[in-house]
């Protein structure tokens, strides 16, 4: 269950749509410091699911592109996971697809909606489709920027909660 | 449950002492439990890097601790292990030897999981298949370019 | 008392107002007071950085947050300047292009502060005068030996 | 007041009597993962005055050499620090000494032994002969590893305190 892209458009800085293909497995994303780099491993979480307040920003208006010197804010943001499911790894219902879409988009002053190849649903079916998958809130499919340090400082009683919930 | 608790402990510990050499090229690493309750007990990592004496975690030095802590991420990691994996500049304490360990432990484990690493190091761009640039030409607005390890250097993405 | 933190807040806002767009090329960043109280309130940075929003330090990437606390650290610094200042891999985040702003400043600083950087970035190790190469040949044991930056690189202290 | 230089001896990795000098005003200290570098930032921090549980490591005991592969434990720790004072910006007694050296010296199960100029003192000698120099408890002179993380993750009442305590 390949991860083929990722499709941003108005999500933090990435006010264009923009494309991001993975045809190889070892990708390498670079950029000068605030071009962007993590902005893409929050529109993964976010779109999976995670709540605003764990990414950067407490609020939902924090992910949408609030505006630049040459650009006025977006009024909504959109970002969407293509998986490949040639293997049908992926169960249930959708194990007939070969490739499975995930899309979650939001309105300024308004709720998330979420959608399963293009279908609208709610956030936990986009929850159960990655269950067992390894992907989901208690995985480490996701390092993101300061978590090895957190790591490193986390006390043993800590420690023994990080492992029971991976499992 | 004990038996689950005791289970995991044992399934992480055994990853962590494998993936621990690779990491280091050499010495060893295993979980303690720091009590002797396996209800309430908490868990913390010893290390014996290559020609040191064993220790705890915390008197070590920064890229030592982040390593052993790559060690502990892959070996929760393969708990339950999900097709793909995103690594937000994992590399950044790590030195010339040990980010050419990390990156060759990467490139074995990538037969089975998709790596999308963000990085500013010059070795990490080197092992990876495919470059994406991410630039901001236009201020505050961000935009990907396909790069060449060239124009990383080029475009200052590199520490 | 009310008056004796004011002049402290004005004084290293003052200095964070200075070198926040020495670091960043441009841009500004200032303290703000969280409370009405002088006595009681909570202080904390606020950033336009260049083409950018105003924003606060914590919606800001993980280098320009790093280099954000660097102006304050120096800023802090200043209120009672030292005659050296001991600087341990500050740079680790930063790309090519504030690494090397940051070592400008370090530059124009160093005429009056001594400073001593712990490193593992070339651009840093091309600015000093003097590069001191701590190496462990013997499993364990501390050496020092006096390098050149071809040098630094062949012991891979280069990240 | 520039630090002429450092002079290690069983302190922590570095078990072999180890001088650094630094006739430059722009060092630069490099080294592969784990040989040392950081070691003598906690030795000068050491030498002012810290107290060891703010150094990594706990105890007394930490900061002495124990062994390594090759080598049994050091029986002791001296770190000196020489400081130019041809300007005479050390006040006090002091002020007519060209060169200034501060060293510590601790023997397992033993108490530190401080001395100035060779002579044996009390800490609070130590730290009165830089009062004024902006080296100090509460000083921005020593960044350690990790202290600009820790910063940015400040929240802006303790924030509050360090620019107080600074000052
Ligand atoms: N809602 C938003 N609208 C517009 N811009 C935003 C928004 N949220 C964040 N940003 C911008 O995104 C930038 C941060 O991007 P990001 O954290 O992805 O950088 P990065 O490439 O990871 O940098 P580094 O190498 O320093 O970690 C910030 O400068 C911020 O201005
Ligand atoms: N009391 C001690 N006796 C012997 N060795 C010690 C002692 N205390 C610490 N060490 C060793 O010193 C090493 C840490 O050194 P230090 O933190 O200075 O590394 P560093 O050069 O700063 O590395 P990095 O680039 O990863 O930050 C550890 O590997 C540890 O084994
Ligand atoms: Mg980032
Ligand atoms: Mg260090």
């Amino acid at each position: 269950m390949r991860l083929n892209c990722v499709k941003l458009s108005g999500f933090k800085s990435f006010v264009d749509p923009t494309t991001f293909s993975f045809p190889s497995s070892m990708v390498g994303v670079v950029g000068p410091n605030g071009c962007g780099k993590s902005n893409i491993i929050d529109a993964v979480r976010w779109v999976m699911g995670e709540s605003s307040r764990h990414l950067r920003g407490n609020t939902m208006e924090d992910v949408i592109f609030n505006g630049s010197s040459t650009r006025s804010p977006a009024g909504q943001a959109s970002v969407e996971l293509v998986f490949d499911n040639s293997q049908g790894r992926l169960g249930g219902e959708y194990a007939a697809y070969t490739e499975i879409s995930v899309r979650r988009q939001v309105v300024r002053d308004g709720q998330s909606k979420y959608f399963l190849n293009g279908v609208q649903c709610r956030r936990k079916d986009i929850v159960s489709v990655f269950l067992g998958t390894g992907l989901g809130p208690n995985s480490y499919a996701i390092i993101e920027q300061g978590m090895i340090s957190r790591l490193i400082d986390t006390k043993p009683d800590e420690l023994r909660v990080y492992l029971e919930e991976a499992a | 449950t004990k038996d689950r608790f005791k289970n995991i402990f044992d399934r992480v510990n055994q990853r962590l002492q494998e993936m621990f050499p690779r990491l280091f090229g050499g010495g060893k690493a295993f979980l303690v439990m720091t009590g002797d309750d396996l209800l309430t007990t908490g868990i913390s990592i010893m290390a014996r890097l290559p020609g040191k004496r064993l220790s705890s975690i915390h008197l070590m030095s920064g890229g030592e601790k982040a390593l052993t802590a790559v060690a502990l991420v892959f070996s929760l990691f393969e708990l339950n292990p999900a097709p793909f994996c995103l690594l937000d500049e994992v590399d950044a304490p790590l030195d010339d030897a040990n980010v050419t360990r990390y990156c060759e432990l990467l490139k074995e484990m990538s037969e089975r999981v998709q790596f999308i690493s963000i990085t500013h190091n010059k070795n990490t761009m080197e092992y990876a298949n495919q470059l994406l640039g991410i630039t901001m030409s236009e201020p505050g607005v961000s935009r990907m370019v396909s790069v060449d390890i060239d124009e990383a250097v080029e475009m200052q993405a590199v520490s």
